[in-house]
């Protein structure tokens, strides 16, 4: 199964 | 007191049929830099970070750096007010609470000013790290475009594998499967024809097609599209505004569970 992941588990608030 | 103005006034108004649909508020950050936004969609799986340098300006006034909340939708309504060879201004005082659109058509014979109230907008800036990625392809934007267009037919999700035979797009859906690969080309008469692929290791990435394909909306701002990808990272697609700025948008990828 393909689970959508998100942007903010990537890139961290700067 | 900000004044940007913009000959190549087309510009902006692609810039923004290719962000209005997915992202509904945005801040729009003017600095010494440029006229820039980075905003995530509602449910936080793509990014777009736009950039039009302060040099694609023909005047640039940027007392202070500022930060002006707009609604997309409602500025790519106002910006359809405006000719395809408008130059356009961008008008706001400081301390102000809204932002003036100003349109002159190329022969001075027509002006128009459209104010847009700016709202407060709450919104958490990401740092994106520079990365290198394993690979990256460069291609016609227009074929891109296309083979999107032509996978979503059949399928949700878009799986980018590059290998050094080339690049392949593959969906799967009830009605069956498909497969399009694109090969490196670079004997073509005009280089923004070329497909290029640089590739330090093999990587394959799932993404949902339909913000893909939101993507493909920024086809008329370049001629070439550029997909950046390395294993569990977000895909960069971007497309460059000849020497004036880009806009890239980053789409977290579908994981295996």
């Amino acid at each position: 199964v393909n689970k959508q992941s998100q942007i903010t588990t990537f890139f961290s608030k700067s | 007191m900000l004044e940007l103005r913009l000959v190549q006034g087309s510009l902006l108004k692609k810039l923004l049929e290719a962000i209005k649909d997915l992202v509904t508020d945005a801040n729009f950050d003017c600095s010494a830099t440029g006229f820039s936004l980075q905003a995530m969609d509602s449910s936080h799986v793509a990014l777009v970070s736009l950039l039009l340098r302060s040099e694609a300006f023909e005047h640039y006034r940027c007392d202070r750096n500022i930060s002006m909340g707009l609604n997309l939708s409602n500025m790519a309504k106002v910006l359809r007010c405006s000719g395809p060879d408008d130059i356009i201004t961008l008008k706001a005082d400081d301390g102000g609470d809204s932002l003036t659109f100003m349109f002159e058509s190329p022969n001075q014979d027509k002006i128009a000013d459209f104010e847009m109230k700016l709202m407060d907008i709450d919104s958490e800036h990401l740092g994106i790290p520079d990365t290198e990625y394993q690979a990256i392809v460069r291609m016609p934007s227009a074929e891109f475009a296309r083979i999107c267009k032509d996978l979503s037919g059949i399928g949700d999700t878009i799986a980018i594998s590059v290998t050094k035979e080339g690049v392949k797009f593959s969906t799967r859906g009830d009605i069956g499967s498909a497969n399009i690969v694109c090969r490196q080309n670079t004997s073509v008469d005009k280089p923004e024809d070329a497909t290029i692929i640089e590739m330090e290791e093999p990587v394959t990435l799932t993404f949902a097609l339909r913000y893909i394909n939101s993507f493909t909306k920024a086809t008329p701002l370049s001629n070439q599209v550029t997909l950046s990808l390395s294993s569990d990272l977000p895909v960069v697609v971007e497309y460059k505004i000849a020497e004036m700025g880009y806009i890239r948008f980053y789409l977290a990828p579908k994981i295996d569970e």
